[in-house]
């Protein structure tokens, strides 16, 4: 139906600018700028949906030229305003941090945080901050070459085992 | 908590039977490279009904049974169980854990179940659907391919859309 | 050492004139994310003669130049040199260093320089031709690219070894 | 010419499981196997190649199933296999890192400090294990919004900007 669309468009597209603005951290004044566009509006049943993401300070381009980083910044902005739309109860994050670097992360796992509150959150990382950010940790090895094991650890056990393998 | 925990036994690089239980908040699941992670989360989609082998890294379905190490013998079939709470009834059933299982044998038989009855993958489906979980493309993200949003066409773009109305 | 020096003034995120001393060995850039590190290996690419816009990430080509800021106007071209040691004539030119250029305008209007001297494309492509630095596509790995190698189709995966031979 | 093709294609081989083994710390009796298949050997100069990659102890599978990291050692020891066969007087890296645990890291610089004996190796990174290989570093930072700026840096300075950052 047209009205239930549009209704979930227009909130997507809310949660799209204010949390693109939090992972960006676009202050007050020297904001970037995301939002969601009906390439046909006339026809939004069957419309094409296209992004804008401007981070803060830059003018407005082609997605496409942004950084690696950025990318994924915006792509989470994304996938987290339309989880605030429909929440899962719960979602698997297989290494979203990797093109991130360190105040990204932060600011990325800071919503991971919030978000946890009301739903589970399963995340697949090689990051201290993520790690740091979770309430459990298991670490998957290969004792025996080709076959997973699984153990519950802890933050020390992981930087252990990392330096060992280091 | 939605999800209580998954066994995984004979599906991929997990042999022997594995028991991850799933607390609230943030799980962090970490390892070397190659160690099994991703195939947690393929384990995951696969139970809940991925039907595309390509999707989950193989060429056949097939190839999700675990094939055998230089020191062991391949398994003749992959199985896996997902358990969920279920207390406060996001699955229309009479109790208070509701558990979808898949198996998949060599021969290309496959079950479905559901409390460990057999059942439709159809009914697995219609459960999903009705609690929420349903065919939730953005609930499980795929290592690399966060980016694909970002990329991909205007139409794809819109599912998303369309799957949280 | 080869590579001495790139000289960047106008390319995508550096209006400011900006000079890059190659030492040699390993050279690392660090930097957060969209602080322009990538930028700089589309600066040698598309001096080297990149032709296609898209996979330096643009629309069309006039996006490689300048687009200002918040604060700052725009750009009318953008220049790249990418500066080589020539003492042991990697390159048949009596030069002890030689230098390559491009610059684009926004009206379309581009032209190449050898050694601040206009030339054609097609000289600067014979000159990296012949000195062994040419079309070498693994030479010069984009950032999320380097899977492409192992996903890529048999046909492709030909051309890598082909160009070593 | 056929036998251009095939010597390199040989010599490439030869490296790649060579390169394979040291990546993947294939052990003597424990090895991983590695190999470029002609997938037309009758008609070489038409043939696709295929990979076969098998890490230690594993069983062979199609390289579709290994995971983001192996197939990043992967693609670095067939880039790097090339690259012994016809060195180039330089190489551009863009975050090649980006998918490997810390290990790992550590064997790809350990390759990149012996390979870079030869070639001049640009390598853009957020890892600091590769940094640490680098012999000199640049800093690229936007204090100007939108505006890049490069500076020589020490490794303490990037501790220094990462901790401020985060
Ligand atoms: N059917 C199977 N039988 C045995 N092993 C398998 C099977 N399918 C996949 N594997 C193995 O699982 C491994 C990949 O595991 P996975 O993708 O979970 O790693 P990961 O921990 O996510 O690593 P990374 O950090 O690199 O992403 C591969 O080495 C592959 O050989
Ligand atoms: N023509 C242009 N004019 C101005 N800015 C541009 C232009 N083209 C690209 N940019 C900017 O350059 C930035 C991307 O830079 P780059 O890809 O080099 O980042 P990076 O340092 O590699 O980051 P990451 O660590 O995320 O990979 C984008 O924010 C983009 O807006
Ligand atoms: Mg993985
Ligand atoms: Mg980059």
């Amino acid at each position: 139906t047209v009205r239930l669309f549009r209704e979930t468009f227009e909130a997507v597209n809310m949660n799209f600018g204010l949390l693109f603005n939090r992972l960006f951290s676009g202050r007050q004044g020297q904001e970037g700028t995301a939002e969601l566009i009906l390439l046909d509006p006339a026809n939004p049943l069957e419309s094409g949906v296209d992004i804008i993401a401007r981070p803060p300070g830059k003018k407005p381009q082609s997605i496409s030229l942004l950084s690696g980083g950025e990318k994924a910044m915006t792509a989470i902005a994304l996938l987290f305003s339309v989880f605030l739309v429909r929440p899962s109860p719960f979602a698997v994050l297989d290494e979203l941090d990797a093109p991130l670097d360190e105040a990204n992360v932060e600011r990325y796992t800071q919503i991971l945080k919030e978000f946890s509150q009301r739903s589970q959150f399963i995340v697949m990382t090689h990051n201290k901050r993520t790690m740091e950010a979770a309430e459990t940790l298991y670490g998957v090895s290969m004792p025996e070459k080709g076959v997973s094991r699984i153990l519950g650890v802890q933050l020390t056990d992981v930087d252990t085992v990392a330096e060992a393998a280091g | 908590m939605v999800l209580k925990r998954i066994e995984i036994f004979g599906f991929k690089s997990f042999p022997d039977k594995t028991v991850v239980e799933f607390p609230s908040g943030i799980t962090g699941i970490v390892g070397p490279n190659g160690s099994g992670k991703s195939n947690i989360s393929d384990a995951i989609r696969w139970v809940l009904g991925e039907q595309s082998a390509k999707s989950l890294r193989g060429e056949k379905m097939e190839d999700v049974i675990f094939a055998g190490t230089a020191k062991r013998p391949p398994l003749g079939f992959a199985e896996v169980n997902l358990t969920f709470e279920n207390t406060r009834r996001i699955f229309p059933l009479e109790f208070s854990e509701v558990s979808i299982g898949r198996r998949l044998y060599r021969s290309g038989e496959s079950s479905y179940l559901l409390n460990k009855q057999e059942c439709r993958l159809r009914d697995i489906q219609d459960l999903l659907m009705d609690s929420g979980i349903g065919k939730r493309t953005h609930a499980i993200i795929e290592q690399g391919k966060v980016e694909e949003i970002i990329t991909a066409k205007p139409e794809q773009r819109r599912l998303l859309i369309e799957e949280a109305a």
